[in-house]
C-alpha cells in the first residue's frame, strides 16, 4: 500500500494550487491516486482517512467528481520541490519540511506543522 | 538476509548477488550477498556500496564502499565529507566503533545511513523521507529491494523456518537453546526473534544473535513511529505463537 505516496503528491498540488479550480483539480487526482490504491490499501487506515477526508474537502469546497485534475509531477521535480530548498533558518543544504506539512506516517495526526513523514528499511542477518 | 521494507513489509530472502536496495535521483545503495553455508539458500551481505548523488552547491558526488572485513570511516575518495563544495557539513561519515559501526548524515535529503559489520557479515539501515524513498519507485520501473521488497521467487517462506525449528542441521544447536540464546537480546517475541532463531539454527554462528540485536537497535534510533518498532505476523504455529 502506498498511500503516502498520494499524500506527498496531493500536498504538494494542493500547496500550490491558486484558485478554488484548481484546489479541485488537486483533489480529483488525489481522489485517483487514492482509487488506484483501493486493492492494495483496502486494510489500510491511512488510506480510509484519506478517502473520507477526500469526500469532506470536496464537499467543503464544492468540488464536482467530474472535472480536470492535476498534473501529477514526475518523481524528480517531487524531489526539487523537497529537498534542499532553500530554508533560511537552516541553511541552503539543509533538508527543507517546506510543503510536507500534512503528511504524516501511518495517517496519524501529527502533533506540530512542519513534521517530515519519515521511511525506514534495515536489512540484516541471514 | 532478513529486509525490512520501507513499507514495513518484513521478508526473509535469498537474492544471491548484487541488488539494488535504493535507486532514486538523489541516492543509491546496493548489497551484495552470499551464501552462508552449504545445502541451504540463505545468504548474508558482505558488500554494500552506497552513491550519494551530486546536488548543486551542497555536495559532489561520494561513494562509500563497505566489505566484509573492511568497514572505512571515510567514502572511496579518502574524504569523509561532501567536498569542497560542502561548507556546511550536508554530507558526513561518522565512525561510532572503528570497523564494526559507521553512520552516515546527508542533512541535505535528510536522510541517515547506518552500516555495521557483526561477524563475517555487514548490517544496513536507512531513514528517509518518505518522499524520497517513493521517488523514482514507477518512472525508473527498476527494482529497488527497500521500496517493493524481495521478488517472490527470492524469498525464503516460513515452512522452511518450520522445517528448521522440526529438523535443525547438525551444526545448529537445539530450537530450545537458539531461542534461548536469542531471548537474551530480544525479549520479545516478534520477527526479529524470529530472525535471530533463523539465523542460529541455519548456521549455529552466534554473531547472528548480536546482528539481530543491532538491527533492532537501529530501528530504534532511526524508526519514525516508536509505537511500531516490533513487527508480528500473525501464526497459528503453537510453537511460534507468542
Amino acid at each position: 500500500c502506498r498511500i503516502l505516496k498520494c499524500n506527498s503528491v496531493f500536498d504538494m498540488t494542493w500547496s500550490a494550487a491558486q484558485t478554488p479550480a484548481g484546489l479541485c483539480a488537486a483533489l480529483r487526482s488525489y481522489s485517483r491516486c487514492t482509487k488506484a490504491m483501493a486493492k492494495m490499501c483496502r486494510g489500510d487506515l491511512a488510506y480510509h482517512a484519506a478517502r473520507r477526508g477526500i469526500d469532506d474537502l470536496m464537499a467543503q469546497h464544492n468540488c464536482s467528481k467530474d472535472g480536470p485534475s492535476a498534473p501529477s509531477p514526475t518523481s524528480d521535480e517531487r524531489i526539487e520541490e523537497h529537498m534542499g530548498r532553500e530554508d533560511p533558518a537552516r541553511g541552503r543544504c539543509s533538508f527543507s519540511p517546506a510543503g510536507l506539512e500534512g503528511v504524516y506516517n501511518d495517517g496519524e495526526v501529527g502533533p506540530e506543522k512542519g513534521r517530515v513523514a519519515f521511511s525506514y528499511c534495515g536489512l540484516f542477518g541471514d | 538476509p532478513h529486509l525490512r521494507t520501507f513499507h514495513d513489509d518484513f521478508q526473509t530472502c535469498k537474492v544471491e548477488g548484487a541488488w539494488p536496495l535504493v535507486d532514486n535521483g538523489r541516492l543509491f545503495v546496493q548489497v551484495t550477498n552470499i551464501p552462508v553455508v552449504p545445502l541451504s539458500s540463505a545468504t548474508a551481505s558482505n558488500k554494500l556500496t552506497i552513491i550519494f548523488k551530486s546536488f548543486g552547491e551542497c555536495t559532489e558526488q561520494k561513494m562509500y564502499q563497505a566489505e566484509s572485513g573492511s568497514l572505512p570511516p571515510a567514502f572511496v575518495d579518502g574524504s569523509k565529507n561532501g567536498g569542497p563544495r560542502d561548507s556546511t557539513g550536508s554530507l558526513r561519515v561518522l565512525e561510532l566503533v572503528p570497523g564494526h559501526h559507521i553512520e552516515i548524515r546527508a542533512r541535505h535529503i535528510g536522510t541517515t545511513v547506518v552500516v555495521r559489520q557483526v561477524g563475517r557479515y555487514l548490517t544496513f539501515a536507512v531513514r528517509v523521507p518518505s518522499v524520497l524513498a517513493e521517488a523514482g519507485s514507477s518512472e525508473a520501473g527498476g527494482l529497488q529491494l527497500c521500496l517493493s521488497g524481495c521478488p517472490a521467487l527470492e524469498r525464503i517462506h516460513k515452512e522452511e523456518y518450520h522445517a528448521l525449528l522440526a529438523r535443525p542441521p547438525a551444526r545448529a544447536p537445539a530450537p530450545a537453546t537458539a531461542r534461548a540464546r536469542c531471548k537474551e537480546r530480544l525479549p520479545v517475541e516478534d520477527l526479529y526473534f524470529h530472525s535471530c532463531v533463523f539465523d542460529l539454527l541455519t548456521t549455529g554462528d552466534l554473531n547472528f544473535t548480536q546482528a539481530a540485536y543491532a538491527a533492532f537497535e537501529d530501528v530504534r534510533a532511526l524508526y519514525p513511529d516508536k509505537r511500531h518498532l516490533n513487527v508480528y505476523r500473525s501464526t497459528t504455529d503453537p510453537t511460534l505463537r507468542g
